[in-house]
């Protein structure tokens, strides 16, 4: 369902540039639930914001469902990546002037033949899922670091995504509330879901059915590939 | 150095309440080392945020140092604020459009009577004593998630605080980077400097002397008064 070959990330500031990923090469089947690890700077994000299609690599192909995304039109990317994916980003990325439930409502706008109500059942739903139903009118700036990052879970899944990315979704939980989220993802990838998470806490990712280790912009170990 | 006594915080939003702190006693001396536990939504984030000056508690008491924070000036709270504390978000509050070490001076510009030159100087040492020299030109979103978090916690550091109150300092650090930045920690508290640090990893507030956890805005255990 997904796959990366030899993909090189470069980012150019001026006459600085950074290499966050070199070659790498990387393939997921439907169903799969990966932990992807590494040190802080490793190019973690990167990956996850490539497959997410948010950011195109310098070099190197990226297929999603046999599809090379590189070659699609912008906007058969955009339909492609709102019916098919969930992001859960690092910083959240919520929309500070709206509402937990209107934030999470969002990806459902962009979707085709949903109803108004069904938008707000959804939604609620998804947020009652991640347990913040008292706080569907709170923005952002009046909800705790945790609780904002359980309305962008919320939002991830309130379109029933067939590929999750989650980078980092339990950095600011604690350990009882990290547990409900990672069996909401156990639950979702038994049914199915091919899920993708960037953690560094070694009891998050034992959640995974197969680990990945970043270092420099390379896979440098792969519980898959070892057979270990 | 650090006493609350009854401090009770209610957010109001319209017509909903959320009491955040619930008459809350606590009590820090010079030199301790305090790790703060506590389910998200638990309040922790509230009291780092009044007991750093930012913000003012709907009833009780803060003392610093012996002065009554809630009976001083606006001017005289910021000059001993900037002195004596250092403190790091759990969102990083860094300038968007500034680089890492611009952001790290900053804290310098408020303090009287040091040069252009030191105040380089003391960013540029503790940018590498969180081991970014070579970051110093980028601005935060050209920096990781876990490159921000340590840039925020230079930028703490740099006026040599007295207290040091960390929010989640090491939310999106992978393991190694994490006992880098604690080691740092133990080394400042050995040297006299007085710590607070939230966390939700046992790990890492097992480098604290004392743990103290949160529950619905009250401390319902602390390891100092039950001398276990
Ligand atoms: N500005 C605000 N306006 C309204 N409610 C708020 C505001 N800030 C926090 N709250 C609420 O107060 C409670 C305590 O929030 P706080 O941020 O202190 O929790 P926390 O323990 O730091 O949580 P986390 O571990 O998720 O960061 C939460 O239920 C939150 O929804
Ligand atoms: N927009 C950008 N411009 C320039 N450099 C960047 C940008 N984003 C990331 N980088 C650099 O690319 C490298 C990889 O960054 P990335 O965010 O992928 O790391 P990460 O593994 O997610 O780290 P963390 O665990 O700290 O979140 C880092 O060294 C970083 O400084
Ligand atoms: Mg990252
Ligand atoms: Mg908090």
């Amino acid at each position: 369902i997904i796959r990366l070959e030899k993909v090189t990330k470069i980012y150019k500031m001026g006459d600085i540039e950074v290499k966050a990923l070199d070659e790498l090469d990387f393939t997921m089947e439907e169903g799969d639930f990966v932990a992807v690890m590494g040190a802080s700077g490793s190019g973690k994000s990167t990956l996850m914001n490539i497959l997410g299609c948010l950011d195109l690599p310098t070099e190197g192909e990226y297929f999603l469902d046999e599809k090379s995304v590189g070659k699609m039109k912008k906007d058969e990317l955009a339909r492609l990546r709102n019916a098919k994916l969930g992001f859960i980003f690092q910083n959240f990325n919520l929309l500070p002037r709206t509402t937990a439930l209107d934030n999470i409502e969002l990806p459902l706008l962009y979707a085709s033949g949903i109803t108004r109500r069904e938008r707000h059942e959804k939604a609620r739903n998804s947020l009652e899922l991640v347990s913040l139903s008292d706080r569907h009118k709170h923005h952002p700036n009046q909800l705790s670091g945790g609780q904002q990052q359980r309305v962008a879970i919320a939002r991830a899944l309130v379109t029933d995504p067939l590929v999750i990315l989650a980078d980092e979704p339990t950095g600011n939980l604690d350990t009882a509330t990290s547990k409900d989220i990672m069996n909401i993802f156990k639950s979702l990838n038994n049914s199915g879901k091919t899920i993708l998470l960037v953690t560094h806490e070694t009891d998050i990712a034992a959640y995974a059915k197969r680990k990945i280790l970043l270092r420099d912009g390379k896979i440098i170990q792969d519980t898959q590939s070892r057979k270990n």
